[in-house]
């Protein structure tokens, strides 16, 4: 435990013993707004994290740009030079501006290619998200499924498709639509947006998710997650996620598809203030009276 | 210093007792010792917690502290607001029952933290508030 010691210098003021240290790490995790210390199952490398260019899928890549494009501003707030993020994972202006107004921002990881239950033909085309680690007392702003579309596959495919009709692939560009549902219950679609993809087109694509979100985290036992459905414009035939070029869980790390999620804090400014929680007082010294009708909400004990 | 009158004398040693002892306007010695209000270092470091192995970023941060004294004359300090003079004032009237201006941040700024959750999913967040950029008399 260091500490100035009145002339300017830093000196070690004790070693902490084995409790000590856990009461201290218990703390510091409370003023971080967390219950516990996490344990991931992806152990990061252990040289300097942020250089690290291999061993991150994108959904950790993209919240390390975030990271980095956050500035301190003088008035002590946090603002986004968008740059970075922008020329690597294409933003629009309203996600730079959920960027500036979320407290928290969280990007998840596809898991859908490992579910089971969900009859549903293209393994490929189905994305599930781990909701339970979001924050309580938070509010979404707004979330996007981004998805990566990689011309040479398109090319690729193009190239190995039988010339069924030939005017279809002889060098013109083909249209793709792709569409976006939520899996429903009985494994029913609700459709949530769709848009078109030119077969010259290369980069990430947002598809909005906001609506299905909010309803996942009021209702997680109807978190069955969303399913990809491709088609060619011009017959309306049905085609793979990859025949579009879309990067599916089998491709490169870096261009997986992940969701990302911006949350605004929604607890009481004063906590917000005060580093997310306010110190609770023992139980001993608290009579019920006091807080029978205290809209404040239920303080986690400590 | 008031003239010292017997029973003022009982009454300060009384009041001595119920708030603790030293008076800064007594033992001048005491006061010239302690150090104006300024800002100290404290680092809160992430990788001395051994978290780094779900904390992408940063190593940790310059939380910092404010620390020393807020006496009279004020001026000498960086920063007083206008009132912590009437508060000096008032305290150097009655030092038992109103207490000095006190030490505290006066300019906050944000840090943001990266980490993983037990889903391997990452998360930032934003604190506003944690770290002191200076320190001064309120």
């Amino acid at each position: 435990f260091y500490y100035d010691n009145g002339v300017d210098q830093t000196v070690v003021h004790k070693h902490l013993n084995k409790r000590e240290k856990k009461e201290m790490q218990s703390e510091i995790l409370h003023l971080l707004g967390l219950e516990h210390r996490p344990r991931p199952v992806l152990m990061l490398p252990s040289k300097k994290k942020l250089e690290v260019d291999d061993g991150l899928s994108s959904a950790p890549r993209f919240l390390i740009d975030v990271y980095q494009s956050l500035t301190e501003e003088d008035s002590g707030e946090l603002k986004l030079t968008p740059d970075l993020i922008e020329r690597e994972f294409n933003v629009s202006d309203s996600d730079v501006h959920s960027m500036d107004e979320a407290d928290i921002i969280m990007s998840f990881v596809n898991r859908g290619q490992h579910l089971h239950g969900i009859r549903h033909h293209h393994s490929f085309g189905r994305f599930w998200f781990d909701l339970s680690e979001v924050p309580a007392q938070t509010t979404v702003i707004s979330a996007e499924l981004r998805l990566y579309i990689n011309l040479t596959m398109v090319q690729e495919n193009m190239n190995t498709t039988e010339k069924a009709d030939e005017e279809e692939t002889e060098g013109k560009s083909q249209n793709f639509s792709i569409t976006l549902y939520e899996i429903g219950l009985e494994d029913s679609l609700i459709y949530i947006d769709s848009m078109e993809i030119d077969s010259h087109q290369e980069g990430w694509v947002a598809v909005n998710v906001s609506v299905p979100l909010q309803k996942w985290l009021v209702k997680p036992e109807e978190n069955f997650g969303l399913q990809l459905v491709c088609r060619l414009s011009t017959s309306g035939k049905q085609i793979s996620a990859r025949e579009v070029g879309l990067v599916g869980s089998h491709g490169n790390d870096k261009l997986q598809p992940f969701m990302v999620a911006f949350f605004r804090s929604s607890m009481p400014s004063t906590q917000k203030q005060l580093g997310q929680q306010l110190p609770v007082p023992p139980k001993e010294l608290i009579d019920d009276e006091d807080f029978e009708n205290d809209e404040v909400p239920k303080r986690s004990s400590r | 210093i008031r003239r010292q009158t017997p029973n003022n004398n009982k009454k300060r040693s009384k009041d001595n007792e119920e708030f603790g002892g030293w008076n800064p306007y007594a033992d001048l010695d005491a006061r010239l010792s302690r150090r104006s209000c300024q800002k100290k270092n404290l680092y809160v470091s992430f990788r001395d917690l051994g978290w780094q192995d779900w904390i992408i970023a940063p190593d940790g941060y310059a939380a910092s502290y404010c620390n020393g004294e807020c006496s009279f004359p004020l001026n000498a300090h960086m920063n007083a607001s206008n009132h912590a003079i009437v508060q000096t004032l008032v305290h150097l009237m009655n030092p038992y029952r109103v207490p000095k201006p006190c030490c505290a941040p006066i300019k906050l700024s944000s840090i943001s933290v990266l980490y993983f959750d037990d889903n391997s999913n990452v998360i930032l967040k934003k604190y506003r508030n944690m770290v002191v950029k200076s320190c001064g008399c309120h």
